[in-house]
């Protein structure tokens, strides 16, 4: 089972069409395995990405160097799949 | 019985395949499962068919978990199954309905995907086809419609997350839903669910161009979402996918749409916190029930508007 301890998801309020498109720029570049799960279309929509831990500090170098403010939605990926599959279970031994 | 069943939570396939045969069989004269065919993998693909009698009537279709990290699509489309079921005869909208039209509820449209989820990868939104030269598998089920195939907005790498496949409804699981609708003939809405990010769109996506029923689509539109949000304050945008996300060609609402179902719409689900494909499990319900307002009323308009 493919694990993702240490990924984070941020979340960038892009600013602006210039945001906009450095992180299309970044969506077209497969070195980071970014995993985009909310797009960068408009200033309207917030931009969630998957981080890889490997690319954690080049990702965020990247967005503030180029002065994009992000936060972090998921600190640790991996601890949210593990809460809610151990739910899961719960779930299943009080149906059976 | 589906009364012990908890909505609340989620399930693997074969859970929400058992609990489907104890719905039908808890409302025999209302319910039918029908297999419409298989997965890549051979998991039969089940639709349950609401129907009060009559041949062929007019019908709504409705399809969740197309893509399989989605969780809280196919845990909607459970609910909402419940939920028909146990109103029919007691909500006078909702029965008359029923006495007039089919309801089509397809809840695991990607199953291959929906059970990688759980057993290998939670992350994982496509089929799980084998890509011929390539060691990357599976393609996005909602870039493999016959709408603009092949056009911006797809991808032609099976690496990619949103690759389009090598040809329109080269996906069993896509042309599984195509084979159906095309022989039924008499769909007239075609509503599909995913997640996440509280949006309520209508065609195109595959170009910015507006459909001939654009302000007919936008009103609905805005009218369904104004009863979602009046429960808990969810907030939804509007649109044509093109416009309100991105160009996104393949897509299936706007294969229905060019079939002649014109009220076709798209559902983006919530996620009101930062938990994103995550959703906790206690926030299934809340989804689910803002959803059914906005459903019914995309529903009852489409009772009334008979084309």
């Amino acid at each position: 089972e493919r694990i993702f301890i240490g990924d984070q998801v941020i979340r960038v309020d892009v600013q602006s069409e210039e945001q906009i498109q450095l992180l299309q720029a970044l969506e077209t570049s497969q070195e980071w395995e970014l995993d985009f799960w909310l797009h960068p279309v408009s200033t309207e929509l917030p931009v969630d990405i998957r981080v890889p831990r490997s690319s954690l500090s080049s990702v965020k170098d990247y967005l503030q160097a180029h002065s994009i403010p992000f936060s972090v939605m998921i600190d640790n990926l991996q601890e949210l799949l593990d809460e809610e599959k151990a739910e899961m279970e719960v779930n299943r031994m009080r149906e059976r | 019985s589906t009364r012990s069943f908890n909505f609340g939570a989620y399930h693997t396939l074969d859970t929400i395949y058992s609990w489907m045969d104890t719905l039908v069989a808890e409302h025999p004269n209302l319910i039918t499962k029908q297999e419409i065919g298989r997965s890549y993998e051979n998991r039969p693909m089940y639709v349950l068919k609401f129907s009060t009698g009559g041949s062929n009537r007019p019908a709504i279709w409705i399809d969740t978990g197309i893509h399989s990290r989605e969780w809280v699509s196919p845990a909607t489309g459970v609910w909402t199954a419940n939920k028909i079921a146990t109103d029919y005869g007691t909500d006078a909208s909702l029965t008359s309905l029923l006495n007039t039209m089919d309801i089509y509820l397809l809840i695991l449209t990607n199953p291959d995907g929906y059970v990688y989820t759980h057993s290998n990868d939670r992350m994982w939104r496509k089929t799980r086809s084998r890509n011929s030269g390539s060691i990357c598998r599976g393609v996005d089920p909602n870039r493999n419609w016959d709408a603009g195939f092949g056009g911006p907005g797809a991808s032609s790498s099976p690496c990619s997350d949103s690759y389009r496949g090598p040809s329109a409804h080269s996906e069993i699981e896509v042309k599984n839903v195509v084979d159906l609708i095309k022989s039924h003939g008499n769909f007239k809405a075609f509503i599909s669910v995913h997640a996440y990010s509280q949006l309520l769109m209508y065609p195109y996506g595959y170009t910015c161009t507006n459909v001939p029923h654009q302000a007919e689509l936008d009103s609905i539109g805005r009218a369904a979402v104004q009863k979602l949000t009046s429960l808990y304050g969810t907030s939804y945008k509007v649109g044509s996918i093109c416009k309100i996300i991105y160009q996104a060609s393949g897509g299936s609402i706007d294969w229905s749409y060019n079939l002649g179902i014109k009220y076709s719409f798209a559902f983006e689900l919530r996620d009101t916190g930062r938990y994103g494909f995550i959703l906790p499990s206690n926030q299934i319900i809340p989804t689910a029930s803002e959803t059914w307002l906005a459903l019914k009323h995309i529903m009852e308009y489409v009772r009334d508007h008979p084309y």
